[in-house]
Parts: structure tokens; C-alpha cells; sequence
């Protein structure tokens, strides 16, 4: 329980939220 | 025993009795994801923070995610009716809240979000004052400190010179924005004790 964010999921959702745009990026 | 989830970021405080604890959180879940992802969307199109590394960047939004809602969000406090209005529409009253549970944080975000909406910031102000809420170099996990600190300096300085620029009368609005910074860290820690509380619940 250390980590909020982790436990929230928050870290998951950032993590697709800034790859989506990797992605963008090198089509 | 009733159980309530007073955060805004759902759809309404009231939880159905008959779901599992899963299906709660589950729910709660894809309440605020799209809220989180407006936030990581506000956070590239800061300029340069997709220069930092990406480790850096998973840092920052995962420690100032909650930060930069409380600013977006602090419309959602309605001051002067003492009540706040959930993401599906319903407004509830500050003692109604209080007697779903909430306590000093609820009171404390409403302090903040008065002191913060009285300041009549535009929305190009308000948007800067977030991104320098979000770069922040002294959060835990930031593994270049130095390329945080310097995009944080880049930003206060140009929050500083867009405010001194729309408020030349009022020069207290600079240093009273850069003490919401910890007065949000204070929001921040007492969120994650109640998320913490409830979990263990």
C-alpha cells in the first residue's frame, strides 16, 4: 500500500496513455 | 452497513450494496481513467516534457496526477453553496457528505479550491500553474533531477512573467500560487491515507 498510484491502477493507465502516442509517433 | 465513495471523480457517492468489492473499484476505475487521461494528454503537450525520459515522465504523472485534478477540478466545489457536484451531474451538500464519511479532506479541498478560484486566474494562467504543479523535481522516483529541475524553473518563470504581465497591480498572485504548491502536496498525502484506509477496509 505504499504506492497509491500503483493501487489506484494510475500507473497502468499512464503507461498506455504515453505509449499510445509512442505508437503515433513512429507510424 | 452502507458504503460510500465520497470523490468526486465517480459518478455518485452512493455504492450498490449488492456488488462485490471488485466490481466497486472496478467501477470507480473507469470513472476516473478518462479524467487520468486528459491529465497525461495536458502533461505532452507541456513543451518539453517528452524530453524527459520516460521513466521520468511515468514518475511525475504518477505522483501529480491527483494534484493536477484538484486544480482542474476545483470547479466542481461550489463555495458559496457549500456542495459538490459529482462527474454524473448530482451536486451534494458538504453535510451530506459528512454524513457518507468525509472528513478533514473534503473541508481541507474546499479551502483549497476557494482560495484558488478567488484569485480569478485566466484559463492560460490556470493551465501554466498546472503544468508547474506537475514538474516537480523533488518527487520520489525522478532518476534526472537536474533535466526536472530545469524544465521546472523554464515553467515558473514563464508563470511568473505571464502573471506579472495580465496582473501588474497585483503582485501577491505569483507568490500566493507558488504556496498552493504545498498546500496541494498536504491534499495529495491525505488522499493517499484515505485511499490507503480504504483498501484496508
Amino acid at each position: 500500500f505504499s504506492d497509491p498510484a500503483s493501487n489506484l491502477g494510475l500507473e497502468d493507465i499512464i503507461r498506455k496513455a504515453l505509449m499510445g502516442n509512442l505508437e503515433e509517433r513512429q507510424e | 452497513s452502507r458504503m460510500f465513495l465520497v470523490c468526486p471523480m465517480n459518478m455518485s457517492p452512493r455504492v450498490d450494496p449488492q456488488k462485490s468489492g471488485h466490481e466497486v473499484w472496478e467501477e470507480f476505475s473507469r470513472s476516473f481513467t478518462p479524467a487520468v487521461r486528459e491529465v497525461v494528454e495536458f502533461a505532452k503537450k507541456i513543451p518539453g516534457f517528452r524530453e524527459l525520459s520516460q521513466h521520468d515522465q511515468v514518475s511525475l504523472l504518477k505522483a501529480g496526477t491527483f494534484e493536477v485534478l484538484v486544480v482542474r477540478f476545483a470547479s466542481l466545489f461550489d463555495v458559496t453553496e457549500r456542495c459538490v457536484t459529482f462527474l454524473g451531474g448530482n451536486k451534494y451538500s458538504v453535510d451530506a457528505l459528512r454524513t457518507m464519511g468525509s472528513g478533514d479532506l473534503l473541508s481541507s479541498m474546499f479551502d483549497f479550491c476557494e482560495k484558488l478560484m478567488n484569485l480569478g486566474l485566466s484559463e492560460e494562467e490556470m493551465s501554466l500553474f498546472t503544468a508547474v504543479v506537475l514538474v516537480s523535481a523533488d518527487r520520489s522516483g525522478i532518476e534526472n533531477v537536474n533535466s526536472v529541475e530545469a524544465l521546472q524553473e523554464t515553467l515558473i518563470r514563464a508563470l511568473r512573467s505571464l502573471i506579472t504581465r495580465n496582473h501588474p497591480n497585483e503582485s501577491a498572485i505569483f507568490t500566493k500560487l507558488l504556496l498552493k504548491l504545498p498546500d496541494l502536496r498536504s491534499l495529495n498525502n491525505m488522499h493517499s491515507e484515505q485511499l490507503l484506509a480504504f483498501k484496508v477496509h
